[in-house]
C-alpha cells in the first residue's frame, strides 16, 4: 500500500 | 526506521517501564495523574485501531500491543489495585479531562488528512496526546514532593516526543513528499508543554537539588 495511506509510526 | 525514531520509541517504552516499576515495586502511584494515564489509554486505543488491519512490521505490532497493554494496566492499577489506589490523591487530580477530549475530537473532525472513521480517530489521538500531559503537570504544581521516579517518568515522556520531532525532520529531508502536518504540529505543541518542566528538571539536576516546580 502507498506510504501515505497507512501510518507507519507508533 | 531511523535512529531518531528508534531512540524515541525506546525512550517512550522506558517512560512506561519506569512508571510500571514505580507502581508495581513500591505499590505507589503518588504524584501520578490518573487523568493523564486514562488519556494515554484513549490515545493508544484511537491511534492503533489499525493494529489488526494494517500490518506494518513485527516491531510496529509488538510495540502497539505493549503500549496498549501497559497503558491499560497502569489505569487498572491506579483504579482497582487495593494497595496502589490508596496512594492516588484524587482530590488533587481534579483536571476535567473531558474538556480536553471534546475540543480535540471537534478539531479532528474539522482538520484531518482523510474523513474516514479510522483517520479521524488517528488524528484525534494526536491532538489528544499533545495535551494529555496537562493533568499531570497541574498535579505536579499542586503536590510539592516530586519523587525521582515520577520526575524521570515525565522527563522520558517529554523526551520521546522531542526525539520524534528530530525523526520527522530527518524523514522530511530524506524521503520525497513525506509531509504530515498533523503529527508535526501536535508533536511540537506537546513538546513545548514540557518546556518549563524540562527547565526545572535541568536546574534540579545541575544544582543537584530536589525537583521543585514553582507554585
Amino acid at each position: 500500500e502507498e506510504a501515505t495511506s497507512t501510518h507507519d509510526e507508533l | 526506521m531511523n535512529i531518531f525514531r528508534l531512540t524515541a520509541d525506546m525512550t517512550h517504552l522506558m517512560s512506561v517501564i519506569v512508571l510500571l516499576l514505580k507502581i508495581h515495586t513500591i505499590k505507589s502511584c503518588a504524584g501520578i495523574s490518573l487523568k493523564t494515564q486514562e488519556l494515554y489509554a484513549i490515545v493508544f486505543t484511537c491511534r492503533y485501531l489499525d493494529i489488526f488491519t494494517d500490518f506494518i512490521s513485527f516491531y510496529n505490532t509488538i510495540m502497539k500491543v505493549i503500549f496498549l497493554w501497559t497503558s491499560f494496566s497502569i489505569v487498572w492499577y491506579m483504579r482497582y489495585h487495593k494497595i496502589v489506589r490508596r496512594s492516588y490523591d484524587k482530590d488533587q487530580d481534579t483536571f476535567r479531562h473531558v474538556f480536553l477530549m471534546l475540543p480535540c475530537l471537534v478539531l479532528a473532525l474539522l482538520i484531518n488528512e482523510r474523513f474516514t472513521f479510522k483517520e479521524v480517530m488517528w488524528t484525534f489521538s494526536f491532538y489528544l496526546e499533545a495535551v494529555a500531559i496537562l493533568p499531570q503537570l497541574v498535579l505536579l504544581q499542586r503536590t510539592r514532593n516530586i519523587d525521582n521516579l515520577t520526575g524521570q517518568y515525565i522527563f522520558l515522556l517529554g523526551a520521546y516526543r522531542a526525539l520524534y520531532i528530530l525523526n520527522w525532520i530527518y524523514r522530511y529531508v530524506t524521503e520525497p513528499n513525506y509531509v504530515h502536518w498533523i503529527p508535526w504540529m501536535s508533536g511540537l505543541v506537546q513538546t513545548l508543554l514540557y518546556g518549563d518542566f524540562f527547565y526545572y528538571y535541568f536546574l534540579s539536576w545541575k544544582n543537584n537539588v530536589k525537583l521543585q516546580l514553582p507554585a
